[in-house]
């Protein structure tokens, strides 16, 4: 379950406050996955008290923009913190898909990249299986060319136009010890952009939740 | 903390700052609290509130699980009263999910008991719980730790501090981030407070 609660003193009204809230849990917290089950419990809470006073913050205010930005910097940052701490966690993962059909559709690639239990165990491995990278986004049920598909580990091109690249597996090994492994796809077909996260999958996901109740 | 972990990077560089040693409470008009009710089988904190000292503008999105835990409906109710909150009560180590009317009771109690505790009007305050699911809460322990709790609120760092830990369940740390900006004239704040660990694929709405 994840729970989250937003407080701020900026003088801002309800009905501004849900929309914004919306906006930025669609781009931050339902952006995550841990083990792709949905809790019964998920909440997100926003408490604005106005104490700060000044302007009534509105979609119409010329500082709504940076305020939207605040709010979902706030929510990307925790969201962020909830998948780096996912349970047995010990790498966070950052997928950063470009060029798809719509910001929707990209978004929907970055979720089934991030969510594939074979690509988490990989980065868990410290194995570059661009394979299982680009199988998850041929699976997402989203607009796809499968031969124009670009996927690269952080700095370390290893897929172009849907091609393995000769790449230093050396290299790729230590980029993927470390703390945070971004997978930047670049599908080539429109404009559209998202980006997902979670973590690697360990043997310790299954030692904790084996007995989580019992 | 999360807060000194993270950068602005992708964010408009000049718009906000973060304030590292910055928490729920660093708000205006925002006190929080946690304490250990004896809800979880350690001497964790379970139990923690946010308080504000007036009706705050409120939104809040849920999970589009098909089966919802209690507190959900109890938190929407006090929304759609007047879209403001004086509260937030959460507590960990019971999920209040999937027990039934008993369990709807028992959400409905806790909003009620803490609005008296804290004085504030009942549809002002919000309610969550996370944990195990499928049991009743032990609502003796629940009353005991609302009447003590918010005596418990603190407007500094270490309330904050106090309700991060009261939230958790598996989670290994806890999670808390704070920016400061300038709008509409003034010097605002934007903080926020969450636990996540296992069950996570949030599709909130």
């Amino acid at each position: 379950t994840m729970l989250g609660f937003v407080t701020t003193d900026a003088p801002v009204g309800s009905e501004a406050l849900h929309a914004l809230l919306r906006r930025a849990t669609d781009r931050t917290f339902n952006m995550i996955t841990v083990d792709g089950d949905t809790s019964t419990n998920d909440m997100l809470v926003a408490m604005a008290s106005g104490l700060a006073g000044g302007e009534e913050l509105t979609p119409a205010h010329p500082d709504w923009s940076a305020f939207a930005s605040a709010v979902i910097y706030v929510c990307e940052v925790l969201a962020k913190a909830i998948a780096r701490d996912g349970e047995g966690a010990t790498k966070l993962i950052e997928v950063r898909v470009s060029g798809a059909e719509s910001d929707a559709s990209a978004a929907a690639i970055a979720k089934t990249i991030v969510g594939s239990s074979l690509v988490k165990s990989a980065v868990f491995g410290t194995d570059a299986n661009w394979g299982r990278i680009i199988a998850a986004a041929g699976r997402a049920g989203e607009p796809l060319d499968p031969d124009t598909v670009d996927i690269a580990l952080g700095p370390i091109l290893t897929l172009r136009d849907s091609q393995p690249v000769a790449f230093d597996e050396d290299a790729a090994l230590a980029y993927l010890k470390g703390d945070t492994v971004e997978i930047i796809v670049d599908l080539k077909l429109g404009g559209g952009q998202a980006t997902a996260w979670g973590c690697d999958l360990t043997y310790d996901y299954v030692r904790i939740n084996a007995a989580y109740r019992t | 903390s999360a807060s000194s972990a993270s950068s602005a990077q992708g964010h408009p560089a000049a718009a906000f700052t973060v304030v590292e040693d910055g928490s729920v409470t660093t708000p205006a008009g925002f006190r929080a609290g946690g304490l250990h009710c004896g809800l979880k089988k350690t001497d964790r904190h379970d139990l923690g509130a946010i308080l504000c000292e007036v009706p705050a503008a409120a939104a809040a999105v849920y999970t589009t699980n098909k089966v919802q835990a209690a507190p959900l409906q109890a938190t929407r109710e006090s929304l759609a009263a007047g879209g403001r909150l004086r509260a937030m009560l959460v507590n960990s180590g019971n999920a209040n999910a999937c027990t039934g009317k008993q369990g709807l009771a028992d959400a409905y109690e806790m909003r009620a008991a803490f609005a008296a505790a804290a004085g504030v009007p009942l549809e002002q305050v919000a309610v969550a719980s996370t944990g195990v699911i499928g049991e009743a809460l032990k609502m003796d322990r629940v009353r005991s730790g609302i009447a003590q709790l918010p005596a418990r609120l603190k407007a500094g760092a270490e309330g904050a501090d106090d309700f991060c830990q009261a939230i958790l369940t598996t989670d290994l740390v806890k999670k808390s981030v704070c920016v400061s900006l300038q709008a509409g004239g003034r010097t605002v704040h934007v903080a926020g407070a969450a636990k996540g660990s296992g069950m996570i694929h949030p599709n909130m709405a």
